[in-house]
């Protein structure tokens, strides 16, 4: 049982490490076993070093940075066991252009390697351009939810 | 496995059926604040097996059921559907039978949850078999909520490794 | 010290009321004090009706919808006590683009009526293009920030 | 009162000085992730007097002070001036004499903070009355950090009340 926690946490550390370095253009960061207030609760520390800045707990970063992190997190234990499909629910949000590409990028190398399915819902529309399609939700008839197929010129109305 | 398409029918906002193809590559899901995508990522996680009323936002797991509008009346059932190409047989044993798998789950009013595989009722647990072994389901690092960043970034240390540790 | 407490309440529910109905283009919302664990401890529940929608606490409503009534809830405090300047940090970040032209419109009719000076931290294209002027903050040294001017044709660079 | 001008000398990021004019309307304030708007928004709260190092996502109060980058070393001190024209005389008693405030704060290794208007110490409290007179200060509803929105959607409701009362 403990064998096999601490075996997955390496692997999933070691996938961390480099997809933080990966999204940053450098730097480092790693994850870290912490003991709890309870002694048997142990918990997980996140330390990064965003190139050109200090050493620090992922609360201090920016929050971009800090979301960035937590996708390469997420995506650290999503490459530990990867699955047929992958939903995504506005993790872009606090991201600025250059950054969602990354993310967006990493999602390519990601289909790529496993053939994943990406579902990812989104406001931003630089997520949109790089996706292979687009569905719409509208609530045209208050209350109603309704898909709809969306072309990329239609998507700037849909999102709004 | 691959997964094909999704169906919904009466759950949340999705009053009439609703049809989503889950394709190969970024599929994007985009529309106004509100208008149901975030029910539509729940609905995942709900024909999947989650438990929790709070993981799809309710008191109840009956309020997943259309609750009417001004102009449509409430409904009495919620059903969603997870088609399933299994052309590849690496399905578990007991779901390998078939090219295609169909897991439903359905809840009616004052019934409660039901879970149908190819048409025969299954169990919660030998569906979550199914799921484990493709690292879905509805905690895994597959289905990542709105909101599950914030979370992860944050909370305290254990309560941190809680919420990845479904997904490992 | 109760009494000033339950008048300032009134006041702040009003105005919420108010501010909600119109970020909302219809619907009702109103603010309770309910009663803690600690009978001492009375906390704060937003309940809220959007258009169309069912009746429900803030915690039921979607993403951006919460944020919208908590720019109402945010306002509502600010106008019962207006300042000469207010400063928002990324609040625009899960609004869809007809919701960030209502926040921002808001904003306006705010300057309007308190000559209020706002500071508004924004990666939202829509956003700044309502601001009467632009100031970019970049770090092209690794660590070191550097305020410079932005027209706005520019910010879509800056924001990168 | 109207506020005219934010000058930081020294405070995170801003290890050269740096300027923001304040002026009427909606100014907005854009960049990369990380590259020190929080920074900016921080200084405020923190020139007003905030004093949870918390609150300025510190362990200490001294780490505000420019820690060094690859290129640049470490600073020494860090120090937040707020320009105010007080030129229609609002200001509370004991800040109204001129018709233009200088309010500074500063912090020295080892030395803690000191806090300055128009040239002369004045004591954190006093200035919390100026502030609070404006309805300004670093907890009011005048200064929205990052995150705070998604504290009110999410905190129970008696923290929720406490999140919102230092605004009232
Ligand atoms: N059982 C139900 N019946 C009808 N409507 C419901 C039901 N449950 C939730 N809703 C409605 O669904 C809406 C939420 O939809 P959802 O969270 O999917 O929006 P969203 O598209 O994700 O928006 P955002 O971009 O703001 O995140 C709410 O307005 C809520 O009133
Ligand atoms: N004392 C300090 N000295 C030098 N750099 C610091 C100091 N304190 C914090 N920083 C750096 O400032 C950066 C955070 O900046 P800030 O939070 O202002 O970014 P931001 O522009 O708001 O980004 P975002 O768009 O992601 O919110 C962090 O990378 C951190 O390393
Ligand atoms: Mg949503
Ligand atoms: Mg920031």
């Amino acid at each position: 049982g403990r064998e096999r926690m601490l075996t997955a946490f390496e692997t999933v550390n070691t996938n961390f490490k480099q997809l933080f370095s990966e999204l940053f253009n450098g730097g480092s960061a790693r994850l870290e076993l912490v003991e709890g207030d309870d002694p048997l609760d142990t918990g997980l520390e996140i330390l990064c070093h965003p190139p050109g800045k200090r050493f620090s707990t992922i609360s201090l970063l920016s929050g971009g940075e800090q979301t960035l992190t937590a996708v390469a997190l997420i995506f650290a234990f999503f490459m530990a066991n990867p699955a047929p499909i992958c939903v995504l629910d506005e993790v872009d949000a606090p991201l600025d252009d250059s950054n969602v590409m990354k993310f967006c990028s990493l999602m390519e190398k990601i289909v790529q390697r496993t053939g994943t399915r990406f579902l990812v819902i989104t406001h931003n529309p630089i997520t949109m351009s790089h996706m292979d399609r687009l569905y719409g939700v509208t609530m045209q008839e208050k209350g109603v939810s309704k898909m709809v197929s969306v072309d990329l010129t239609e998507a700037e109305k849909l999102a709004a | 496995m691959k997964f094909r398409a999704l169906k919904i029918r009466g759950f949340k906002g999705f009053c009439d059926p609703a049809d989503l193809p889950i394709r190969d590559g970024l599929s994007g899901i985009v529309g106004p604040n509100g208008c149901g995508k975030s029910n539509l990522v729940e609905a995942i996680g709900w024909v999947m097996g989650e438990n929790r009323p709070s993981a799809v936002r309710s008191d109840a797991m009956e309020d997943v059921i259309f609750s009417g509008s001004a102009t449509r009346p409430a409904g009495s059932s919620a059903e969603v559907q997870l088609i399933i190409d299994n052309s590849d047989r690496t399905a578990p044993p007991g779901f390998n039978d078939d090219t295609e798998l169909v897991i439903a789950r359905r809840i009616d009013r004052d019934l409660g949850s039901s879970f149908i595989a190819n048409g025969r009722d299954v169990r919660w647990r030998d569906l979550q078999l199914l799921f484990a072994d493709s690292a879905t389901g509805a905690r895994s690092s597959a289905l990542i909520s709105q909101g599950r960043t914030n979370d992860i970034i944050n909370s305290k240390p254990s309560a941190r490794k809680g919420i990845l540790e479904d997904a490992a």
